[in-house]
C-alpha cells in the first residue's frame, strides 16, 4: 500500500542520513523520490556530500566513496526490515584502510541482530570477525571449507597494505 | 530466526558433501581467488528459490551441477540445505528448526523440500516472504556488486525499498 | 581491411594463450570470432580454463580469475600494438596475494617498452613500482599530487594483507 | 614516444595548476578514497579528445570543471595539457616535443590546441590514430572495469581488437 510504502522510505532515508554520516565522518546525504510521480511508480533518487565537498550527484563519488555509500544504503535498509542473516561479498575491495575500519564499527553494531557471512581478502576484517571459515582447493577443481582462528589463515588468502601510523 | 549449516552436494565446486556452520555475529570466509567463496553465497541463493541461472553467473541451470575436473567425473545432480534455528515465532512451521532443501537434475528441474517433505517453490517463496530474504533482497550483496544500487537508475532502486517495506 | 583484421586477431589469439598460461602458472584459454560470420564483423568469444579445471565459459570464472584473465588479455592486444603508456585503475584490487605476484611479473616484462601509469591499494604494486606519487586532499576537496620514496607513503594509502608464509 | 607530463589546471579537484611527471617504466599513483587519482586517469582521456561525460562519470561536461569546496569558490574554466616526447619519427610534428591542450569553459565548447597552436578535434583524432591511444582504447583500463573487457559481448569486444588491427 502506498502508506506502508512511503513510511518505509521515510525510515530508509532518515537511516541513510544517519548512517551516511558516521561511514563518512561527516558530510551528509539524502534519498528522493521522483517529484511529481505517484510513489507506487517513482524512482529514487540518491545524493551524496562528503565531508567538506559540494552535494553531488552519485557518479562523481570516487569508487571507493560510491562503495561506502552503498554499504550505508544497505544497512539503512536493514534498519526498516532486518533481514536475519546477510551475506557480503567482497565490499570490502574498494576501500582504503581508514574506510574499512568505518565499516567495520558500523557492522559491529548489528552483529547481535543480524548473523553476516562476509566473504573478504582483507586482514583487518578477518580480525574482527567472529568466526573465520577458509576455502581451499587441496585438489584443484574441488572446494573445501576448513575452520581457522586468526592465526591459522595463510598469508596468500589475503592481500597487503598497512594501517596509519 | 538464526542460520545454522548450509550443506552443499554437487553444486558447482563441492563435488563432496560440505556443511558450513554458522554462529552469532561475523563470520568471515577466506581463501585464494577461484576457490569457492562466491559459490557458497551462490548455493545460499540458489536453495531459497534463484530461477536465474544468470544471477548465478551460469549460462543454464545445469551449469550449476559439479562439471568435474582434470581427475574427478560430472555429477548428475546439485543439492543444497538451508537450515535455520529458533524460527518458531518468526515463520510459520511446526517446531523450532527449518530445513529448506533445493534439489536439481541435469534434465534441469528442481524439487523443493521444507522439513523433509516436497513442497512447490511457491511455497518456499511465501514462508520468507516477510523476512527481507525475498527476491530483490539487499541481504545479500554480490562480488563487485556493492557500487550497484547507488548506480541503478532510479527504478531500479525501487525493488530494494520495496523488499524492505 | 579483412586481412589485417585476421592476422591481427590471430596476432592477440596466440599472445593471449601465452600469458594466460603465465599469468595462470598453466591452464589454457582460447578466443574464438564467430562461426559463419563475415570476419569484419564478428563477434569475438573468449574461453579459459584454469589449472586442473575444465575449459568453460567466462562467467563462471571467479572476480580474481576473471580480473588476470581480463589483465592477460590486455598485455595481449599491447603485444599486437604496443601502445606508449597505459593507465591500469586499481585492476589489481580483486586480486589475492600470489596473483598480485603474477600481474607484476608480466607487467615488469612490458617496462622497458611502455611507460605504465598503475593506481593502486597494494602495497605490493607500490613496491615494485619505478616511482611513487602521493595525491592527497590535504584541503578538502583540493587535490594535491607529491612524488613519495616506498618509505614515505603514508600507511591509510594502502590497504591490509599478507604475503605467503 | 614518451610521455613526460600532466598539467591539471580547473579540471574535477584539481583548482591549482598540478603537475605530474612520468620517467620510464612504473609510476604508482596512491592515496586514499576520493583524493584524485581516477581524476587524473580521467584528465589524461579527457585531453586527448573524451567526448562523452558520462565515460568520465560526469553528466554534462560542465561537471567536469572544479566546483568548488566548502571554502573555494567555483572555477569557469578547465583546461590539462600532455606533454609527449621523443616523438619524431612517431608521430607526424616538427621538432622532438609534443604538447596537446584542451580548454573549456562553463559554456561547454572545447577548444584544442598541439604546440599551442588552434586545432580541431579531428586533427588530435588523426594524430594519434595510429598509437593505440584511440577512442577504443585498451590503453586505459578504468576502475572497476577490468572485467569488462572479459563480460563485453562478442561484438562489442570487437572494438578492442580494431583498434589494434
Ligand atoms: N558447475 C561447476 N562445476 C565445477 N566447478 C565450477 C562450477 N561452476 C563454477 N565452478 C568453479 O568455481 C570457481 C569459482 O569459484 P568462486 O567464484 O566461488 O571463487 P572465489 O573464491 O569467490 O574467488 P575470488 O576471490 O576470485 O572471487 C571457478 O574457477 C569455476 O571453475
Ligand atoms: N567538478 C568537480 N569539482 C570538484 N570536485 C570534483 C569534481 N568532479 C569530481 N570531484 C571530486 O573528485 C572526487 C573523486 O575523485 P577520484 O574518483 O579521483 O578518487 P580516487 O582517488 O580515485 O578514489 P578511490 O580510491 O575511491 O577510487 C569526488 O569525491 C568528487 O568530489
Ligand atoms: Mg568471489
Ligand atoms: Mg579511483
Amino acid at each position: 500500500s502506498r502508506e506502508k510504502f512511503v513510511a518505509t522510505f521515510e525510515l530508509v532515508r532518515e537511516e541513510f542520513q544517519r548512517i551516511f554520516r558516521e561511514a563518512f565522518g561527516g558530510g551528509q546525504a539524502d534519498l528522493k523520490l521522483q517529484a511529481g510521480a505517484d510513489p507506487l511508480d517513482a524512482g529514487i533518487y540518491v545524493y551524496a556530500q562528503p565531508p567538506g565537498k559540494k552535494m553531488e550527484h552519485l557518479s562523481l563519488l570516487s569508487g571507493g566513496e560510491k562503495a561506502l555509500a552503498a554499504i550505508a544504503l544497505i544497512f539503512a535498509l536493514f534498519n526498516a526490515r532486518p533481514a536475519p542473516f546477510a551475506i557480503l561479498d567482497e565490499v570490502d575491495a574498494p576501500l582504503d584502510e581508514n574506510n574499512i575500519g568505518r565499516f567495520l564499527k558500523i557492522l559491529a553494531r548489528y552483529r547481535d541482530a543480524v548473523q553476516f557471512m562476509v566473504i573478504t581478502h582483507a586482514r583487518r576484517t578477518m580480525e574482527e570477525s567472529d568466526a573465520i571459515y577458509g576455502v581451499t582447493m587441496e585438489r584443484r577443481g574441488i572446494s573445501k571449507v576448513l575452520s581457522l582462528k586468526m592465526q591459522e589463515v595463510p598469508l596468500e588468502f589475503m592481500e597487503v597494505a598497512a594501517a596509519t601510523p | 530466526m538464526r542460520l545454522r549449516t548450509i550443506d552443499i552436494f554437487g553444486f558447482k565446486s563441492f563435488p563432496h558433501r560440505t556443511r558450513v556452520e554458522f554462529g552469532p555475529g561475523v563470520s568471515a570466509v577466506v581463501g585464494p581467488n577461484g576457490c569457492g567463496k562466491s559459490n557458497v553465497a551462490d548455493a545460499f541463493r540458489w536453495a531459497l528459490g534463484e530461477q536465474s541461472a544468470k544471477a548465478l553467473r551460469g549460462d543454464v541451470m545445469e551449469d550449476l551441477i559439479f562439471n568435474g575436473t582434470a581427475d574427478t567425473p560430472p555429477l548428475s545432480m546439485a543439492e543444497v540445505s538451508i537450515t535455520f534455528g529458533d524460527v518458531s515465532g518468526y515463520l510459520p512451521v511446526d517446531g523450532d528448526e527449518l530445513v529448506v532443501t533445493r534439489r536439481m537434475y541435469r534434465s534441469g528441474e528442481s524439487h523443493y523440500f521444507v522439513n523433509r517433505q516436497p513442497v512447490r517453490l511457491k511455497d518456499v517463496r511465501d514462508l520468507f516472504a516477510d523476512t527481507g530474504l525475498g527476491k530483490a533482497s539487499y541481504a545479500v550483496v554480490e562480488q563487485g556488486m556493492v557500487e550497484s544500487i547507488v548506480k541503478a537508475k532510479a527504478d531500479e532502486r525501487r525493488a530494494f525499498f520495496e523488499e524492505a517495506a
